[in-house]
């Protein structure tokens, strides 16, 4: 007994994800921020973030289908973010990395956090 | 997966949904 194992299967199935995004395809939530919003899938926000987890696991929030974020958070560290959750690519430019690790603690990606902060470091 | 008996495919897995109809 054994397995075939496809070995690019998890990265086509995120493109494929990130294909029904961009085409806003299936996406059930709308998330504003500061003025500007953006379409995802909860299922997506969910897998990857700790804040998204909490909120959409309360079962008062079951059926919530727009939710703006705290003023505080910088929308293009936000849309860098959520970019990195359906490629696996942080995009990291000197002038938009501190906004883009302040919107990790916000959304609480403790990995991306520690990789932005080595990448401030160095 | 990394069982005795795995083989490795590295082609495409499954289709690909186009970025417009």
């Amino acid at each position: 007994d054994g397995c075939i194992q496809f070995t690019r299967h998890a990265g086509d199935v995120l493109l494929n994800f990130n294909r029904l995004r961009s085409r806003n395809i299936l996406t059930d939530v709308a998330i504003q921020v500061d003025g500007q919003h953006f379409h995802a899938h909860k299922a997506i926000l969910v897998a990857c973030s700790g804040f998204f987890y909490s909120v959409f696991m309360d079962p008062k929030n079951a059926n919530l289908s727009a939710i703006s974020l705290d003023p505080k958070v910088d929308p293009k560290g936000f849309s860098i973010l959520l970019d990195f959750m359906y490629t696996s690519c942080l995009d990291l430019k000197d002038s938009l990395v501190l906004a883009t690790m302040n919107t990790a603690i916000y959304l609480q990606m403790e990995h991306v956090v520690d990789t932005c902060h080595r990448f401030i470091k160095s | 997966y990394e069982g005795v008996n795995t083989i490795k495919e590295m082609g495409r897995s499954i289709h690909e949904i186009p970025r417009q109809d």
